[in-house]
C-alpha cells in the first residue's frame, strides 16, 4: 500500500514513531527506544473497495470496476491494516527480572480496503 | 473535528496534537494488554547495571553453547500462535552467606490463571578460586535441602560455572510460589567462594530460562 502523502485521500499508511521517553516508560523498556507504530487513513471508493493496497490484481481491478457500476454490491470498505510485524522487546518486570519477548502484530507495516 | 473522515469507518482525519495523544495512548494500551500486564511495572529494585551487562555478555558470547548447554538469548523458533514466547533474566538476591554457603532468592511472578511452561532453565554461578587445599571443590546446588545437581570444579581460576536446572524450574512454576530459594554449597573451596552477588554487583548469580506463557481461557495450543 501506498504511504500516505498530501496529493491523496485514498487508503493509505501514516507513519508514526512513539518513543519511550515520550510516554516515560524508558526506564522499563530497556530496548528498543521506541518503534513506529504507523495507523491507516484515507477513502475506500467503491472502484478500490477490497483492493489489498497496491497487491490488486488486474483481475480484481476488473472485478472492481463491474462492482463499481453497480454500487449496491460494493458494501462499506475501511482502510485497515493488511500487513503487521511483531516487535521485539526487552524489559524489566516488577521484580526487576529482564524479559525478552515478541509482541505479535505491533507495527503496521502495510494498509489495504477491506 | 476536522475535514470530514471516512464515513464508512468514521475515523476523523486527526489533528497534528490529537493524533500524538491518540497514538502515544494507543501504544502504552497496546504493550501492556500484549504483555498480559494490568498497569506497567514499577523497577523498585534496580539491577546494578554492570550485572546485565556481564549476563548479557555471557549469554550472546555462547559462553553456554561452548559447554554444550543452552543459554543462547537471542531468537528461537518460537512459540505457537496463542502463546506468548519469552525469555528471562533473574538476578538473585543473598538470602545468607556463611563461608562454605550461600542462600540464593529468586522472584517471579504471573497474573492469576496464566499457564507457564518453561521449556529451558540454567543457573549461572560465579566462582572465586583458587580454593584452600589441594583435592578439587565439589560445587552443589540445592533446592529445599534436595540437592538438584553438583560438579567437581577443576581449573584453578575464577568462573562461571553453569547448572542445567530444568526439571526444578518447572516443578516451581506449577506451583503457586513466587520465590525460588536454592542454597549453594562448596566443599573444598576458599571462604565465600560463591557469593558472587557481594563482589559489587558484577558477578550477580543469575537465572536464564525459556518459556511460554498461556492466558487462561486460552484454547489449548495444538503441538
Amino acid at each position: 500500500s501506498l504511504r500516505c502523502d498530501q496529493t491523496s485521500n485514498l487508503c493509505c499508511r501514516k507513519d508514526y514513531y512513539v518513543d519511550f521517553r515520550d510516554i516515560g516508560w524508558n526506564d522499563w523498556i530497556i530496548k528498543p527506544e521506541g518503534y513506529q507504530i504507523n495507523y491507516c487513513m484515507g477513502q475506500c471508493p467503491p472502484h478500490v473497495a477490497s483492493s489489498p493496497g497496491m497487491a490488486s490484481s488486474s483481475h480484481t481491478a476488473v472485478l472492481n470496476l463491474i462492482r463499481a457500476h453497480n454500487v449496491r454490491a460494493g458494501g462499506q470498505s475501511c482502510c485497515v491494516p493488511t500487513h503487521r510485524r511483531p516487535l521485539s522487546i526487552l524489559y524489566f518486570d516488577r521484580n526487576s527480572n529482564i524479559v525478552k519477548t515478541d509482541i505479535p502484530d505491533m507495527i503496521v507495516d502495510a494498509c489495504g480496503c477491506s | 473535528g476536522g475535514k470530514p473522515g471516512c464515513p464508512s469507518c468514521r475515523m476523523p482525519t486527526l489533528e497534528p496534537g490529537t493524533e500524538r495523544r491518540f497514538l502515544l495512548e494507543l501504544a502504552k494500551r497496546q504493550i501492556l494488554e500484549k504483555l498480559h500486564l494490568s498497569e506497567r511495572p514499577n523497577v523498585t529494585q534496580p539491577v546494578p547495571r554492570v550485572a546485565i551487562a556481564n549476563a548479557l555478555h555471557h549469554l550472546h558470547v555462547g559462553e553456554a553453547q561452548r559447554d554444550g548447554q543452552l543459554g543462547s538469548f537471542a531468537h528461537w523458533d518460537g512459540p505457537n500462535a496463542d502463546e506468548l514466547g519469552y525469555e528471562i533474566i533473574s538476578f538473585a538476591k543473598t538470602e545468607f552467606s556463611s563461608p562454605s554457603s550461600t542462600g540464593l532468592r529468586f522472584r517471579f511472578s504471573r497474573g492469576p490463571g496464566q499457564d507457564v511452561h518453561i521449556l529451558q532453565a540454567q543457573l549461572w554461578l560465579y566462582v572465586q578460586a583458587p580454593w584452600s587445599g589441594l583435592s578439587p571443590a565439589m560445587l552443589r546446588v540445592s533446592l529445599g535441602g534436595a540437592l538438584l545437581s553438583e560438579r567437581q570444579l577443576e581449573a584453578q581460576a575464577s568462573g562461571w560455572h553453569t547448572f542445567a536446572l530444568l526439571p526444578a524450574l518447572q516443578a516451581f512454576f506449577r506451583g503457586q510460589e513466587k520465590t525460588l530459594r536454592l542454597e549453594l554449597e562448596c566443599r573444598g573451596c576458599q571462604a565465600n567462594a560463591t557469593a558472587g552477588s557481594d563482589a559489587g554487583g558484577s558477578h550477580q548469580p543469575f537465572l536464564v530460562a525459556k518459556a511460554t506463557m498461556r492466558e487462561p481461557g486460552q484454547r489449548v495450543a495444538k503441538r
